[in-house]
């Protein structure tokens, strides 16, 4: 090397001019493409474009919008996989019944890989379980998960891990390292609609499906969906009306609930919370704190739980409340690990996932599973007309969009049915403190 | 798979002129609390935070 360094002989030339401005030009060309390729596009246009049938889609139906995450090269080689069908083939792999005499084997290997504790699983003859489909949906023995002493704790939901938890500020819930989604865009927009019909609260509940567009929440069209002082519910005392809860209290019930037999410090507070209210109220979305016109002043908080592979995959009710309402977004299965919730911003309003909403004694609650590509299906025990992770539910979600697209709507990108119980006071589904909801299963 | 909660609860309330001056500048007194922190794992049944 140092002999070639020494002794190659060296002449420079100069370049010609149009060679330097081709290489420019290819560079800016370059860059263009780099930068459009890292924003968030609608795969749709793209292949409209590419099919002729124009920009606009012209003659087509309208499908599903959906944006094509950003992200470094795994994100998106990942975003180009069909996981949807991967994770309905993974879970249609697991239910193959194994060898009768292999399951006790197969099973102890899983629970060594993945950390499983078989102490605890409900059903010890491990030749109880035909597959791994059923053994990762085990039930564990009684006693197992003792529930807080503490009746104003609220519980863990799942055996997991936590990722994140804090406050909600500005609705943007903070994800790992900093990214933060909007809370619209994770529960959806619309304030859930509510109807005053009901059924037996023993039977499970038997929503209808009603897909619906979302709206902005300032829109008059609100009025349609929610009645004017319609009593919600009531909890210790506290009655709760639609308009309380969703979209605030009216301004004479702030002057007139609290203020007046409160000592001079929650005076002071009500002061505070009602200078907040009257400074957001203009823009204060539906799920934003609704007991302004108690004397408690709240906030949102949020947690986000990870289920490990190896975890017990049946969740349950954290507090005592009420499920008033679920949407199903029907949005793709990237897998939910740790590593890809930092990588991939908006992660949770990407995936599948079923947003149950209601209330409980201190306002505003809900619970929102999200699905993985590994354990695609979500399963609410009180809810048998819930199917996630299927073709069907794709076709709908198609044909939603197209009803929404006809009547010159946007689709909202959620299907939604409300619980309905016996019991008008509650007004939906009543839910213990550690009750079995539901779970995740495989594929 | 994951979940998200994502609910209401008493932010407590502002401390008293005399708390203040006692070193509880800032600070609300009762309301949410968390019992849990980044990372760690948890089970059903187990409490995040208190009331």
């Amino acid at each position: 090397l140092r002999t070639a360094l020494a002794d190659t002989k060296m002449e420079w030339y100069p370049i010609p001019i149009a060679v330097g401005i081709g290489f420019l030009g290819f560079l800016q060309f370059y860059r263009i493409q780099r930068s459009q390729s890292s924003q968030p596009r609608l795969p749709d246009e793209r292949e409209d474009r590419d099919s002729g049938y124009g920009s606009g889609g012209e003659g087509r139906p309208p499908r599903r919008k959906r944006t094509r995450p950003s992200g470094p090269w795994s994100v998106q080689i990942m975003s180009t996989l069909p996981l949807k069908a991967l994770s309905r083939l993974w879970g249609r792999f697991n239910e193959i019944p194994l060898p009768y005499y292999l399951r006790p084997i197969g099973f102890r290997l899983y629970a060594w890989v993945f950390g499983v504790n078989l102490s605890e699983v409900g059903e010890p003859d491990l030749h109880a379980y035909p597959n791994l489909a059923s053994f990762f949906y085990r039930s564990l023995k009684p006693g197992c998960r003792p529930l807080d002493s503490n009746p104003n704790a609220v519980l863990s939901p799942a055996d997991g891990k936590i990722i994140q938890f804090g406050t909600i500020e500005h609705g943007e819930v903070e994800q790992v390292k900093g990214v933060t989604y909007s809370l619209d865009a994770l529960l959806g927009a619309q304030r859930p609609s509510h109807s005053g019909a009901s059924t037996p609260l023993t039977q499970p509940a038997s929503p209808a499906l009603t897909p619906q567009t979302s709206r902005d929440w300032t829109s008059d069209d609100d009025a349609e969906v929610v009645r004017d002082d319609e009593e919600f519910a009531k909890v210790n005392g506290i009655s709760y009306t639609l308009p309380n809860l969703f979209s605030g209290p009216k301004e004479e019930d702030v002057h007139h609930s609290a203020v007046d037999q409160s000592t001079p410090a929650e005076a002071s507070a009500e002061a505070e919370v009602r200078a907040d209210l009257a400074l957001g109220e203009s823009n204060r979305p539906w799920w934003a704190p609704s007991s302004y016109a108690t004397k408690t002043p709240t906030a949102l908080y949020y947690c986000v739980v990870y289920l490990a592979p190896g975890d017990y995959h049946r969740f349950h009710s954290p507090v005592s409340w009420v499920a008033t309402s679920r949407r199903h977004f029907a949005g793709e299965l990237f897998s939910v690990a740790p590593y890809l919730q930092r990588k991939l911003p908006g992660l949770f309003t990407l995936n599948e996932r079923v947003v149950l909403l209601g209330h409980w004694r201190w306002g505003f609650f809900s619970y929102t599973p999200v699905g993985a590509t590994n354990v695609g299906s979500i399963r609410i025990n009180f809810d048998r007309e819930l199917r996630t992770n299927s073709l069907t539910t794709d076709t709908e979600a198609d044909r939603a969009a197209a009803e929404a697209a006809a009547r010159g709507e946007p689709y909202s990108g959620f299907a939604e049915a409300t619980y309905e119980a016996a019991s008008k006071v509650l007004g939906g589904h009543a839910l213990t403190r550690g009750e079995e909801m539901g779970g995740f299963q495989l594929g | 798979s994951t979940i998200v909660l994502v609910f209401e609860a008493p932010k407590g309330t502002r401390p008293s002129f005399d708390e203040g001056y006692r070193g509880m500048k800032g600070e609300r007194k009762g309301g949410w609390r968390w019992n849990i922190q980044r990372g760690q794992k948890v089970k059903v049944g187990e409490a995040l935070g208190y009331v």
